[in-house]
């Protein structure tokens, strides 16, 4: 699953998600790719989320539109990862999941679970793009 | 902060090229924040990334790919999306359609691909030969693992097709009846 969020110069956000789900599922079943708040949400006055892992549970918890809210509540976009996050795994302790979340000023964070997680940025005059990598929580 | 513009997404490895393409756009004039992420995400499903998105990944138990994706603007709060896309390969170019040309939210199945296709897109199969013969792989062994529960025959050990069983929401054993078995199968 990628799950993108882009700042443009003039302040404005989007966000989006593409996905092919989970192999083996059952035919129709759809998991939170294109579910607002969950596979990726934005607000372009606080900022964005972009989520992966297991989404027949993330998108139970709509760990994205969490974490903006987070972010409008003051939260650093790390925290706001994490917080996230923790939401599910009170409930799901084995969930697989990776959340990246940026404030509309280019801050960034991520938080994950069940595995290692990474995410990529580029920006302002960076000439390549860096990957992060996340360990579990 | 690295400084605007920036793009963001999840994941490394072959992803980045995605960041790389949205990033570069952002560049160019006349290149707005939905464009950056269609462009990535188009550059994702072109390159399959790592088969987790576009054409030929994650076949369901009838071994055919279904494509989800959605987009969202910032500014209008307004998304559009399009679950269990069957048969178009730029899943998130028809939900850029349904955000623009439309004023719902999420399309799905195969109304959804008519809706692509009425907006000019095309419909193709989304097969491959990867992943027909790790489909085909799965059936052989037994359909290992699988997402079905309190079904007969036992989904465990067996291929469909499947029957429910009924269950008792009274009893005490239900809540547990209703929990996968075993550790997690897979993810999105």
């Amino acid at each position: 699953t990628i799950s993108m969020i882009a700042l443009h110069s003039s302040g404005a956000m989007a966000a989006g998600t593409s996905t092919n789900g989970a192999g083996r599922k059952v035919p129709g079943r759809v998991g939170d790719g294109p579910i607002t708040g969950s596979g990726s949400y934005v607000d372009g006055d606080v900022g964005g989320c972009g989520a992966t892992g297991d989404g027949d549970i993330m998108m139970r918890f709509l760990p994205c539109y969490q974490a903006v809210e987070n972010l409008r509540l003051g939260m650093t976009p790390k925290r706001a990862a994490e917080d996230a996050v923790r939401r599910m795994l009170r409930k799901y302790p084995e969930v697989a999941s990776g959340i990246v979340v940026v404030n509309n000023k280019g801050e960034h964070g991520g938080a994950g679970s069940g595995w290692t997680f990474t995410y990529a940025y580029r920006g302002g005059g960076m000439n390549a793009t860096t990957v992060v990598t996340v360990p579990p929580i | 902060s690295p400084g605007l513009p920036m793009v963001i997404n999840t994941w490394g490895g072959p992803f980045t090229a995605a960041t790389d393409e949205a990033y570069l756009s952002l560049l160019k004039p006349g290149t707005s924040a939905l464009d950056a992420v269609e462009i990535g995400c188009t550059t994702c499903e072109a390159n399959q990334c790592d088969g987790s998105v576009g054409y030929g990944g994650s076949p369901d138990e009838n071994c055919e790919t279904t494509l989800d994706a959605m987009i969202m603007d910032g500014t209008t709060m307004k998304s559009g999306a399009v679950a269990a896309l069957r048969r178009v390969k730029n899943a998130i170019s028809v939900a850029r359609h349904v955000l623009e040309h439309t004023t719902h939210t999420l399309l799905a199945g195969d109304l959804a691909t008519d809706f692509a296709v009425s907006n000019g897109f095309t419909a193709e199969n989304l097969t491959t030969e990867d992943s027909a013969a790790s489909c085909a792989e799965w059936r052989a062994g037994g359909c290992q693992p699988n997402y079905r529960i309190n079904v007969t025959p036992d989904p465990a050990g067996s291929c469909g097709p499947y029957r429910p069983l009924a269950l008792n929401s009274s009893s005490a054993e239900y809540a547990g009846r209703l929990v996968p078995r075993g550790p997690p199968i897979g993810h999105d």
